[in-house]
């Protein structure tokens, strides 16, 4: 089982 | 006013073909130092960070910052205009409707101009910070995309493992399991430490839409840390890099 992770999991908007 | 010209105008092409099928509208930012630009796809698993300093293009000027709302699908329409060995400059004024592009040829008896108009779009910068990754590995940019769409005929996910010595990919699925194990030089190997090695899953989908930038560099430069990010990126030479981000799968 995955799930994908997305880019605002990361890093935060300016 | 804003002007940069690129000798060889199909380097310019070949960026936005290789970002085009990930991120559809974008803003250029054009600065006194060079254009830059970042993007995720519509589902923000990927991110696409593309930077072109001043100093890689023939002629530049920018008297002051630009934001350049563009529409890259549109961009690539224009681009199929570009012909090989054509030179091209991107153009306009201080507070711009369109972007103009002019392509010419080396004869100079054949130039095509185009002006694309431009779009107002919202802003969604992400604050990417300064990361000390743990496992960094450079490597044949054909190699690494043929391996990619192999792969993809025999799983959706690869896991990647990336010492500074070696870098193995492995697949899981309905066929069977497996991996390609690639090292790298021996000098590398002498300064190797096995804590460097990180494992992380990505989707194969992505990889191989970045893989489309391999034509613009011989290498191409995997960096990973835990919890973060892949960073696959293209040295565009004597320009810039394009370098694309790629969110990692949770697995079980």
């Amino acid at each position: 089982m995955t799930e994908q992770h997305q880019m605002d999991d990361y890093y935060e908007y300016n | 006013m804003f002007e940069a010209k690129l000798t060889d105008g199909t380097i310019f092409k070949k960026i936005i073909e290789a970002i085009k099928d990930l991120v559809t509208d974008v803003n250029i930012d054009a600065t006194p130092t060079g254009l830059s630009l970042q993007a995720m796809d519509s589902s923000h698993v990927a991110l696409v960070n593309l930077h072109l300093g001043m100093e890689g293009f023939e002629r530049y000027r920018c008297d002051r910052n630009l934001t350049l709302g563009i529409s890259i699908t549109n961009l690539a329409k224009v681009m199929k205009l570009v012909n090989q060995n054509d030179s091209i400059t991107l153009k306009c004024e201080d507070e711009p409707t369109y972007l103009t592009i002019v392509c010419q040829n080396q004869k100079h008896d054949r130039t095509t101009q185009f002006n694309v108009n431009l779009i107002t779009l919202d802003s969604e910068h992400l604050g990417i910070p300064e990361t000390e990754y743990t496992s960094e590995i450079t490597m044949n940019s054909g190699e690494f995309s043929k391996l990619c769409k192999e792969l993809y005929a025999l799983s959706e996910t690869v896991e990647f493992e990336i010492s500074t010595t070696f870098v193995k990919f492995a697949v899981e699925g309905e066929i069977g399991s497996g991996s390609i194990k690639i090292q790298t030089s021996a000098d590398e190997a002498e300064t190797s430490r096995p804590e460097d090695t990180v494992k992380l899953s990505f989707a194969l989908r992505y990889l191989n839409l970045f893989n489309k930038a391999y034509s613009l560099s011989n290498q191409v430069k995997l960096s990973m840390a835990a919890e973060t990010p892949l960073v696959v990126e293209y040295e565009v030479e004597s320009l810039g890099t394009l370098k694309y981000y790629l969110a990692p799968k949770i697995t079980d």
